[in-house]
């Protein structure tokens, strides 16, 4: 099972709009999925329709309770062949309850053996936090994907995830984390200003950065409101265009070393 | 002296946007203004044209030496009437260096006492976060500015800033800190989604919204990059009046208990 976090601690760069579109169109394209909220605001959760308060079994309770596997929490969705393992804010008590234990970064890792091979991919929707959290995914994942918001401060940040996913790969053997790609969201091509940021963030990434860039949409804004994905929001739009290169891309590409 | 936060732990929803250039404006309207960039990441430094990386006197030593008052980092800016106490990544360390001591809440406001006398107001730009920068930055204030980006998660965290605000009006007497309003960020008055969320926004919290919107523009993303504020970077922008617009609102309106 290919395991994708989808992270960047900037808030509001297109973390869980990437989340939910790219595990809906590797869905659609046949996949079997499973997505993970690893968000204690819960928006992939909402993003699929459901309401995070009123679940009673969400990531957390597999989290910090070893008699609880995964698959106890896991709900399917309106997207065929995607399933979810929601959170809510229960989630952001999980940092300091798992503080105390020996091999915390690895919980995550640990709880998603148990379905290595009921899905072909698991997508991770991560915090906008550099925490505890971030961390487990980091280690449970075979890949990163980083949306980077297209302005003034799209290099913010990326260095010190380098030097983390470097760290975490010579620590925690096999654990095989490679950066797979910076996406480049939130684009307008209009703007001179806009194009010169993705021209210097390709020109100092170079294949790092995905071909396919996701443009800013009204409809990737709505679609979470109908609890729909693109695929199923406006299954013709640009944006759900975008989001199938995105998965044609994942599904082609070997993560960059 | 009046002293304003503006804040709201969500990533990236024009927090310090709005900090420069309400600074800007009301500087430019003749005011003597103090901005106190009270983010790690050092935005508003950035955004005045100082690099934070060279910087070896930021609000962070004011913070952590009381033989150290904060006159001693405050920098002039390329806006007459307005100073800069600048930040940079030291700041980081704070939340925790300070976590041991007595009165941690109300440092920053022990802190401007000295310069209150000096400056007509004080803006203050917080972090995407609600620890310990934020509470200092709130016990300080009289008024508070919470900017909100106009989309399907525009409500989150409002109330839990709102119980804030409660505790800290209960607790630390005389503090008078009052959310002073919400102001609708990127703003496209184009779509319906937008104008969807505007209404509700206005249903639901009344006066409390300012009148003054900040509408999506190219040119707010531009200007740090230049280290000028809308005021001087496009100064017969609808930005630049939007944000002297704003200015007029906060000068002439009393926050709303
Ligand atoms: N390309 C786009 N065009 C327009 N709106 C978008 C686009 N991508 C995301 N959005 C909207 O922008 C907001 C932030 O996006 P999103 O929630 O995906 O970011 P995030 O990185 O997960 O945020 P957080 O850090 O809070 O978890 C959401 O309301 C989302 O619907
Ligand atoms: N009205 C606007 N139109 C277009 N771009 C904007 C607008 N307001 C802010 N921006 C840009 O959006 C990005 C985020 O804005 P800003 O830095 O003000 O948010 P923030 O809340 O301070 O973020 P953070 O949580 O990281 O501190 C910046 O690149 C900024 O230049
Ligand atoms: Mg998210
Ligand atoms: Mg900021």
């Amino acid at each position: 099972m290919r395991i994708i976090a989808i992270t960047n601690q900037k808030g509001g760069c297109g973390k869980t709009t990437t989340a939910v579109n790219l595990a809906a169109a590797l869905a659609e394209k046949g996949k079997k999925v499973l997505i993970v909220d690893f968000d204690p605001q819960g928006h992939t959760t909402l993003g699929f329709g459901y309401n995070p308060e009123t679940l009673d079994k969400t990531i957390h309770h597999a989290l910090t309770n070893p008699q609880i596997p995964i698959t106890k929490v896991i709900l399917s969705t309106n997207t065929e062949g995607l399933n979810l393992a929601p959170s809510n804010v229960l989630l952001s008590g999980a940092e300091i309850e798992l503080s105390g234990l020996i091999g915390k970064e690895a919980i995550l890792s640990e709880k998603l053996r148990i379905v290595k091979d009921q899905y072909d991919i698991c997508v991770i929707d991560c915090p906008p936090s550099a925490g505890l959290l971030t961390l487990n995914a980091l280690v449970a994942s075979t890949d990163v994907i980083v949306p980077v918001q297209v302005n003034y401060y799209a290099m913010e940040g990326l260095k010190q995830l380098f030097e983390t996913a470097n760290v975490i790969r010579a620590h925690f053997h096999p654990c095989s984390v490679r950066i797979l790609g910076l996406l480049l969201t939130f684009v307008e091509d209009r703007t001179i200003f806009c194009r010169q940021i993705q021209q210097q963030m390709r020109e100092f990434f170079g294949d790092m950065v995905f071909q396919t860039v996701i443009h800013r949409t009204v409809r990737l804004a709505e679609a979470p409101s109908a609890g729909e994905s693109i695929m199923m929001y406006a299954t013709e739009s640009k944006a759900a265009a975008e989001y199938r290169a995105l998965a044609d891309e994942v599904l082609n590409s070997r993560p960059s070393t």
